[in-house]
This record gives C-alpha cells, structure tokens and sequence, in this order.
C-alpha cells in the first residue's frame, strides 16, 4: 500500500475536436495540480490538507468550472458550491456563494469549526465573514467567456454539462431541458 | 466541477469536490457537489468525487454507491467504481475519480471527455481527456 491522488477538472461532452489552444492550457493545469498534490503527499502531509490544496488551485484556474472559472446562472449571477470529506466521514459542505474566493476552504471550515454539516447561502456567506476568509465583489467572477457561454446557453434553451456543445434549439417558453453543467459550451 | 481524492501511506482517505454548477441553471438550484453521497464521499475504505450532471449523480448516489459495493459486495475500488459508472448512471452524465485506503486509484466516466489526472507511490501517472488518452 502506499500513496495515491487522482483528480479531475469536470466531465461533458468534451468534443474530440477541442482545437489545442483550449486543450493544453487545461492539460498544463491537470500537470500542474497534480504536481502539487504529489509534493504534499511526498512530504507526509495528511489527506485533507492534499486535497484542499489541489482544489484550492483547481478553484484558482479560471479555465474549470469552479471558483474564478465558475459558470452563471440564468440570472447571470455565481453561485458557487463544495464539499470535503475524510475517511472518519467528518465532512463539510457550502452553495450559494457569491463572494468566497475558495469554497473549498469555507466547506472545510464548516466541518471544523461548526457542529454542522452544511451551510448555505446568505448563512454561507455570513460565516464566510465571520471566518474571515478571502472574499472578494461577486462581479470579479464573471468571466466574458461564461457570459458568452450565458448566451449560447439561452439561445440553445438549455442548461448545459461541462463541455456540451449547445445544440440549437428553438423551442419557446419551455423551462431549458437540463443537459448537465457545460464550460465549453 | 473540479475535485481531489487522496489517500497517504497510512490509509488515510479524504475528498474534495467544488463546482459553479451548470451554465444557465436556475438561481437557486443546488447540485451534486456539496449533497454528501452523491457528488463526494469518504469512508475507511475509499473517497470519490463526481462531476457531471447533478441532477443524475443525486439520483444515483453515485459516490456512495462506489463505497457501498465495496463495502457489502467486497469488490474492488475499480469494479465498483466501473459498475456505478457503466450500470447504475445514465449514459453521458457522469464520471468520477476515487482512491482506496489500500492505494489504488480510478478514473472512469461516461461521457465523451473527462479532465483527469492521477499519480500513485509506486510511479504510476496518467494525465487525459478522453478515454483513448
């Protein structure tokens, strides 16, 4: 037995024809996190301080669906959402965030230092605070390439996976069919 | 979506899951990530993260069925990872990372593409998008 790390940056419909300037970057990311987590594992540090160090980096990399990357709502708002758990099932959990730079952060903070399991929203964002961790105006998450991918999304009537290519459809006034949580849309 | 599992020399399992959600979804609406036993688990024998569409993965308790193979019906991380996966989701939804106290690892997904890295003690490394990667 010995140590071991696997990670992901989201699933869809990845076409196949993703043209190299959009893939390497995001192969160059995996290379980088994973990295990261191999030292931390390499210099005994324990698993959840592995796990929310890669995140915390997965979150900073505006190329993923999360933190600086984070994908709008049909409001055109973020709504930001994680989770941490370790094998003795201690685990914490947030949504709702506008603010937080590093949900992950927030998520394990919730397990630590609250009797709770998960909190939310406007709660979510009061503890933020009191914690005092980085938080910054909601604004700086919205990306021209998520409000881009806002638009096909509406215009395809859907709510989309990472990575599916919105397919055009004109279909009026019916709530959008969901298809997952899109990024490259 | 974006996650981490990892697992040390001494078996000690841990998983982080953080999402934005889905593009255009409704204010409000809360996907698979931070629901414990659908988009991210962890007990003494492994921890997995999901990504892909909430509204499956919550359906199917995907992360905690991983563990919950493992646990009753004693096969490995892989095999029930691969049965969640292929059987137990709907095509095109869904893929995972997990590792188990004993330090294996898997990355499967049904979907066309996942990003997904992996490294293990004794040299394995593997960094890919789609399967054939």
């Amino acid at each position: 037995m010995g140590w071991a790390i696997a990670l992901h940056g989201g699933a869809g419909d990845i076409p196949l024809s993703l043209p190299p300037e959009r893939r390497q970057p995001r192969e160059a990311a995996l290379r980088h996190c994973l990295q990261i987590g191999v030292e931390a594992l390499k210099a005994n540090k324990p698993p959840l301080d592995v796990v929310e160090l890669v995140v915390r980096e997965l979150e900073n990399i505006p190329v993923f669906n999360a933190g600086k990357g984070s994908v709008l709502t049909s409001s055109g708002t973020v709504e930001m959402e994680a989770c941490i758990m370790d094998g003795t099932k201690r685990c914490g959990a947030v949504s709702g965030l506008t603010t937080v730079v590093n949900p992950i952060s927030l998520a394990r903070l919730v397990m630590e230092n609250t009797p709770h399991i998960y909190l939310a929203f406007d709660g979510a964002e009061a503890f933020a605070r009191e914690q005092g961790v980085e938080c910054v105006d909601a604004n700086s998450f919205i990306t021209a390439e998520n409000v881009e991918r806002l638009k096909q999304a509406k215009e395809a009537n859907r709510v989309q996976i990472d990575y599916t290519q919105p397919i055009k459809k004109y279909v009026k006034e019916e709530t959008p069919e969901a298809d997952g949580d899109s990024q490259l849309g | 979506t974006v996650g981490c599992v990892a697992v040390d020399d001494l078996g000690n399992l841990a998983s982080a899951t953080s999402t934005g959600g889905l593009v255009n979804k409704m204010v409000g609406r809360i996907g698979d990530t931070p629901i414990i036993g659908a988009g991210t688990y962890a007990n003494n024998l492994c921890a997995v993260s999901a990504t892909g569409k909430g509204e499956a993965i919550i359906r199917s308790t995907a992360a905690r069925d991983v563990a919950a193979f493992m646990e009753y019906k004693g096969v490995s991380l892989k095999d029930a990872a691969a049965f969640v996966v292929e059987e137990s989701t709907p095509k095109g939804n869904v893929g995972l990372v997990a590792v188990s106290a004993k330090g294996d690892v898997t990355m499967p997904f049904n979907t066309t593409g996942m990003f997904r890295a992996c490294a293990t003690e004794d040299g394995y490394w593997e960094i890919g998008i789609w399967p054939s990667d």
